[in-house]
């Protein structure tokens, strides 16, 4: 009798074993988590230390990945599964269900849900006029000053990267570069030349503490700051101050993972990633936010330019009529956001 | 996902700079969790 009906505890042996497989994975992530929150605490900074996972890494489609994960949570969950696999997210990823703006069931896959908006009020603008607020929900990585006529960005202790490569060939980058940055005078501005209409403005970085003294303007430096969004938060961005948006650049790039393993061990990660940046200018000078992509959350949809695709399959990429780089009209002025408006979101695959 | 910021502000007074120029500075630190509205820097 036994032999007919197979092994009857096959099936759920292999099910709890692979249970507890999972369970121990998951506690040994949550180990390994604590021990670089603690490490973090104590000041002690995470080295760059590239590894064979790092190399296998590159190896991997992580696009077709990536579109993939894609397809599967946009696959429409019924109703009333809803609110279990959005519970069961939040949990993993420490989301807050409270601020979600619509109730659990009205988001029909789990894609919809990530990208959800928040009831009116859950993120007060700080009315500061003097202040400059953060685009997203994260974790402050890093921020800072930035000198020197090829300004870099720590990656982790170890490794770094330069503007320059994360912004693109932007207008005034390539003139720290070469060093000849000055600020404009105030008769350059009167009468803009050709050549000041169209770089539309000059720093001085090469020698930031000099004030150039026709100018009124206060001496300007170049500033950063690098924010993580960890899989459970919030996803849109906003703006950060009052501005205006001249570009939009789109680099096609990879799409490996960014979260902290990543970043300690594969090298020039957000300058490889795909990532759209908008460049402009808001009262104190230049501005750019660079939103990077990762494997999982490979999509950047843009309020201001909805037509925009990324995470293209590779073939697409090749032959996509979509300009890497876009001026926005009118040029010179292009799209005035206020501090707070909502300007893009990133979304899964 | 990452989002980064590059920006141009005030820089802080140089020591024999007299005039009340504006300075930028941040007022977050790293490992800080902030939320969208909230002031990176004023």
């Amino acid at each position: 009798n036994t032999d007919s009906q197979g092994n009857p505890f096959l099936v759920p042996g292999a099910t709890v074993a692979t249970i507890l497989m999972l369970g121990a994975l998951h506690a040994r992530r949550m180990y390994n988590d604590k021990k670089i929150e603690e490490a973090r605490e104590r000041g002690i900074e995470l080295e760059f230390q590239p590894d064979a996972k790092a190399a296998f890494l590159r190896l991997l489609p992580l696009r077709s990945i990536s579109r993939l994960w894609g397809t599967l949570t946009s696959v429409e969950l019924p109703v009333w599964l809803r609110p279990h696999v959005y519970k069961g997210w939040a949990r993993a990823f420490h989301a807050n269900l409270e601020e979600s703006a619509l109730p659990l069931e009205q988001y029909a896959s789990l894609q919809e849900f990530f990208v959800r908006t928040l009831k009116e009020g859950s993120r007060p603008i700080d009315p500061d006029p003097q202040c400059l607020v953060s685009p997203v929900d994260g974790t402050i990585l890093r921020f800072g000053e930035l000198k020197g006529v090829r300004p870099m960005i720590d990656q982790v202790k170890g490794f770094s990267y330069s503007v320059s490569s994360l912004l693109g060939a932007s207008s005034f980058l390539p003139l720290i570069a070469e060093g000849n940055v000055h600020e404009e005078s105030s008769e350059e501005e009167k009468a803009p030349t050709e050549k000041s209409k169209k770089t539309w403005w000059r720093i001085s970085l090469a020698s930031p503490k000099v004030q150039d003294p026709v100018s009124v303007s206060p001496m300007r430096g170049l500033f950063y700051c690098v924010i993580y969004l960890r899989p459970g938060d919030y996803h849109r961005v906003h703006s950060p101050v009052d501005w205006n948006v001249l570009t939009r650049r789109h680099f096609s790039g990879h799409l490996f993972p960014l979260n902290e393993r990543a970043t300690r061990t594969i090298r020039n990660l957000y300058v490889e990633n795909e990532r759209v940046v908008l460049e402009g200018r808001w009262q104190g000078g230049f501005m750019a936010i660079a939103a990077i992509g990762a494997t999982n959350v490979g999509s950047i949809k843009l309020l201001i330019e909805p037509e925009l695709r990324t995470n293209l399959p590779i073939r697409k990429l090749m032959h996509s009529e979509q300009p890497e780089e876009r001026v926005y009209e009118p040029e010179g002025i292009g799209m005035m956001l206020k501090k707070g408006n909502e300007v893009a979101a990133f979304n899964m695959g | 996902s990452t989002v980064v910021l590059v920006f141009q502000a005030p820089v802080p007074k140089s020591p024999n700079q007299k005039d009340s120029s504006p300075e930028f500075s941040f007022c977050v630190k790293s490992g800080d969790r902030i939320r969208v509205g909230e002031a990176l820097g004023r």
